[in-house]
């Protein structure tokens, strides 16, 4: 996280540390759901990872309920169960990170409290939280300034119109090859350095909904070029609430 | 001379017949049936040469040494002696038939041919125990108590009390195994009311079946010989039952009436040589014996149908309250019957209705329970009250709520009686120390 914050214990009780091929983040759903972004599973290009997701599963670290990484690590992480990569995510297409969303199965539900609680998912009518503008909270694990972060760090954001983000992209280089999906959304600021960083991925974007009283996740830390020289880009939760609710469901 | 064979029935037909008999012939007929029969003889065809006095063809008949006639002529003829349709009956098993011709059988010159006769006999059983039927020299001795006539024969027997001799007639006072297994009959000493005999060792045993239980009740007169100072020393009248002596009893006052609670009882009665009393008798009933009323242990025992009155067989049915279980030992029963035994004792003893307790409710994970009446009171109709760690869970129940009452079936229930606990499910995106900005 750039230009964050500390995150004070008990403010992103859902926020997850994952170890899979690096540093990543994630959210608890329920007591037992981990949310995250895809590529932190199966990362792009990785070479000569098969995907044999349930290896990865056993190989999984996932800590929860504190905000000091060395904490967390002191306090152990919870074995997954079982991984489930959204079927659009393609890891060998560099510049697509479509369907950046996965779900791990802890093996054992985690007992909620003050330092551990859900995040709530959208409601799947409420489209207000992606309009042009609409603050919201990320928070992570990730790099700042260069440096892995020990501490949890937030940083407030404000949702993006689409254009906005396209056009931005489009005066990118390397953003030309970047697909800008209908199930992505960029925040953060062109030119103040507050943004997410390597780190971050999977970690959620959450807001306030005013109406209920209820941080809900709006999005996962996907994609970004480069790290507070401009906008973020987010996997948008609510075009894949059926996936989600089907595997949570089901099980 | 022909003996005739001791059938019980047969003809006897003069010599020839029914071609005419011969002249100058003398027949002879032996009937001899078995003893306990009386012999009848009518003449089914009778025409022999009629003459005064049957002088010259006849058949003279005779049974128990005396003549019973001498017979001759035609149906209807004046002269001679036609028989007609008589019954000759003997009085004991013989009779004898002798049958006479003379040398000719003619009538001015013409020779008549008589056909002679044709007689049947039969059997008949003579009723022994008919007092007309005893002549007076009847060496045959009475029957000294009971004569029974039956056909061919009869046979003598005694009143209760008494043995038939070795002479089959006269009858000796015999109680020394009197057995009566009647559900209710009568005994009494022997010659009673007349004064009881001498030297008597009666013993009157009633052996009914198992279950019932016999109740002795005295009728008057009760006389049996007993001394002012001293208990029954010379007759004695015991009564025991299985063993067990209900009592001793002799004097003027009646035992009245006994429950003996026994399906076996012997009445003794021993009697020395003398006296005049007279004595005593016994009209013994039996009902199904009967079992001491059922009492429940406890306030929460229903005993169904209570009967006023439980004998031999009767049963009665435990249940308990609801909420209460029917235990008898350690062991918990789902239904309890007691049937009332031969013995007069219930074939089970009466179990006891403890609450149902429902035990400790189902642990809720991340959530607790608590008693909403007495902490840790599991009984029958106790409440419990589910809640999850709030505010990270919130609670999620049927719709009998979260409030669980401990049901008769030992479950705990909600208040639609479902059984099923709550869950304490995540509450999402409710932090405690939620992000707040201060500074603008």
């Amino acid at each position: 996280i750039l230009g964050g914050k500390r995150a004070a214990l008990g403010s992103f009780p859902w926020q997850a540390l994952t170890h899979i091929h690096g540093r990543g983040g994630g959210a608890l759903l329920g007591d037992r759901w981990i949310l995250t972004a895809a590529h932190t599973i199966l990362p792009k290009g990785a070479v000569g990872s098969n995907g044999d997701l349930e290896q990865l599963a056993q190989e999984a670290n996932v800590f929860l309920g504190h905000t000091s990484v060395e904490e967390l690590h002191r306090m152990g992480n919870h074995p997954v169960r079982r991984i489930f990569i959204h079927p659009d995510y393609n890891p060998n297409d560099e510049y697509n990170f479509n369907g950046d969303i996965a779900l791990m199965e802890l093996k054992h539900p985690v007992t909620l409290g003050p330092t551990l609680l859900p995040i709530c998912l959208p409601d799947s009518a409420n489209t207000t939280f992606y309009r042009d503008g609409h603050m919201g909270y990320v928070s992570g694990f990730g790099v700042e300034k260069n440096f892995i972060s020990n501490e949890l760090k937030y940083v407030s954001l404000p949702s993006i119109a689409r254009d906005t983000c396209r056009r931005w992209l489009l005066s990118k280089g390397t953003g030309k090859r970047m697909v800008f999906s209908e199930n992505m959304f960029c925040a953060g600021f062109p030119r103040v350095i507050q943004d997410t960083c390597q780190g971050d991925s999977g970690s959620v974007f959450t807001v306030l909904d005013a109406q209920s009283g209820r941080w809900v996740a709006t999005g996962i830390v996907s994609w970004g070029i480069g790290c507070g020289k401009g906008y973020g880009f987010y996997t948008k939760i609510i075009n894949y609430l059926d996936w989600i609710k089907g595997i949570v469901r089901e099980d | 001379s022909s003996p005739v064979p001791s059938k019980l029935y047969g003809e006897i037909r003069s010599p020839g017949y029914p071609k005419p008999y011969p002249n100058n012939n003398i027949s002879t007929w032996d009937i001899h049936i078995p003893k306990g029969y009386v012999l009848k003889l009518t003449f089914r065809y009778f025409d022999l040469e009629p003459s005064e006095s049957c002088f010259y063809d006849y058949v003279k008949i005779k049974a128990d040494k005396k003549n019973l006639g001498r017979y001759c002529g035609q149906l209807g003829s004046n002269t001679g002696n036609h028989p007609g349709r008589k019954e000759f009956v003997s009085k004991g098993n013989r009779m004898h038939l002798a049958f006479h011709s003379d040398f000719s059988n003619e009538d001015n010159g013409t020779v008549i041919p008589y056909k002679g006769f044709l007689a049947y006999y039969q059997a008949v059983d003579l009723d022994e125990c008919d007092p007309n039927n005893a002549d007076e020299k009847d060496e045959r001795p009475q029957c000294q108590h009971f004569c029974h006539n039956y056909v061919g024969g009869y046979f003598c027997s005694c009143r209760a009390g008494y043995q038939l001799q070795s002479d089959h007639h006269t009858c000796k006072v015999e109680c020394s195994s009197e057995l009566f297994t009647e559900a209710s009959g009568y005994l009494s000493s022997p010659e009673y009311p007349q004064p009881y005999p001498e030297d008597l060792q009666c013993n009157y045993s009633i052996r009914l079946q198992k279950g019932l239980s016999i109740i002795l009740k005295f009728l008057e007169p009760f006389e049996i010989d007993d001394h002012q100072q001293v208990h029954c020393p010379y007759d004695q009248l015991k009564i025991q039952a299985r063993g067990r002596e209900i009592g001793e009893f002799c004097g003027k006052k009646s035992p009245g009436s006994i429950e003996t609670n026994s399906n076996e009882v012997d009445i003794l009665f021993f009697t020395d040589e003398s006296g005049f009393s007279r004595g005593w008798k016994i009209h013994y009933t039996s009902e199904k014996i009967r079992c001491p009323q059922p009492v429940p242990l406890d306030q929460f025992t229903i005993i169904t149908d209570m009967q006023p009155v439980y004998q031999f067989q009767d049963y009665f049915v435990v249940s308990c309250k609801t909420g209460y279980n029917l235990i008898q030992g350690n062991q918990k029963l789902l239904s309890f019957t007691a049937v009332c035994q031969a013995d007069g004792t219930w074939h089970q003893s009466m179990p006891r209705c403890e609450i149902v307790k429902c035990g400790t409710p189902a642990n809720l994970t991340n959530g607790a329970f608590s008693y909403v009446n007495k902490p840790g009171n599991d009984n029958y109709q106790s409440v419990i009250a589910y809640r999850c760690n709030e505010p990270y869970y919130h609670i999620v129940t049927g719709t009998g709520g979260e409030r669980f009452t401990c049901s008769p079936e030992g479950t705990w229930v909600d208040q639609d009686g479902q059984t099923r606990t709550p869950a304490c499910l995540p509450v999402c995106g409710k932090p405690d120390n939620p992000v707040t900005e201060i500074q603008r």
